[in-house]
């Protein structure tokens, strides 16, 4: 899973 | 940045901008759920904290900001602005059956136990169930009108083009967020029985009117 922040998704 | 996802964040900007103006040209927001509305801008507050820590790209901050202004300018007219016209008495829904479940859920089931990827995930399952609200009022109107349900055929398509998304990530990035994929898989079936009304009624010039 790629779980860490930051998020690139809104 | 794939097709899907472009596409997905402006059908979810085209629902936004279609429900300021049509609150904004009829000065009022009869049908629409306030309770979804002050939903949204708690999953956009929560959500986009990252803002403040991180810097992915101009599109991405302007896309946040948007989102985050737009709920709340939104959450304004509807208890403030043209609050005479809201429609209460059908907006019953419960939020805290919604908000305290899925808070505790995004303490159990997470990626990561830090504060913002708590918050990170319980915006993303309180998203998935955002819309119940406006789908209990629309059941008990027994309507929508044709603007709202434009609104939300828009607001239901996002989530669905960003399952496309996610398969063509997984394929091409290997890139795979079970949770995100999860409650986006959630949202988008939520909104299934609406599609199907949508397609079958607002499509053909007639409005959306709930069988009994």
């Amino acid at each position: 899973c790629n779980s860490s922040h930051p998020k690139d998704e809104l | 940045m794939n097709i899907f996802r472009l596409i997905g964040d402006m059908s979810h900007l085209l629902a936004i901008v279609l429900l300021l103006l049509k609150m904004w040209k009829t000065r009022s927001c009869a049908g629409i759920s306030g309770k979804s509305q002050i939903l949204f801008a708690l999953v956009f507050a929560t959500r986009y904290l990252d803002l403040f820590t991180a810097f992915i790209s101009a599109y991405n901050s302007t896309m946040k900001l948007f989102f985050i202004s737009t709920s709340l300018v939104t959450v304004y007219l509807m208890y403030f602005k043209f609050r005479a016209t809201y429609d209460a008495n059908h907006d019953t829904f419960r939020l805290e059956f919604l908000v305290v479940p899925v808070g505790g859920l995004a303490f159990l089931v997470n990626h990561n136990f830090s504060p913002l990827e708590i918050l990170w995930t319980f915006s993303i399952y309180l998203e998935s169930v955002a819309i119940l609200p406006q789908l209990f009022m629309m059941s008990k109107t027994g309507e929508a009108e044709t603007i709202t349900s434009h609104y939300l055929f828009a607001l239901g398509s996002y989530r669905a083009l960003y399952i496309l998304n996610w398969v063509f990530r997984y394929y091409f990035e290997g890139f795979f967020d079970l949770i995100a994929v999860v409650a986006g898989c959630v949202q988008t079936i939520l909104y299934c029985d609406f599609f199907y009304l949508y397609i079958t009624k607002v499509l053909k010039g007639k409005k959306l009117s709930l069988p009994a």
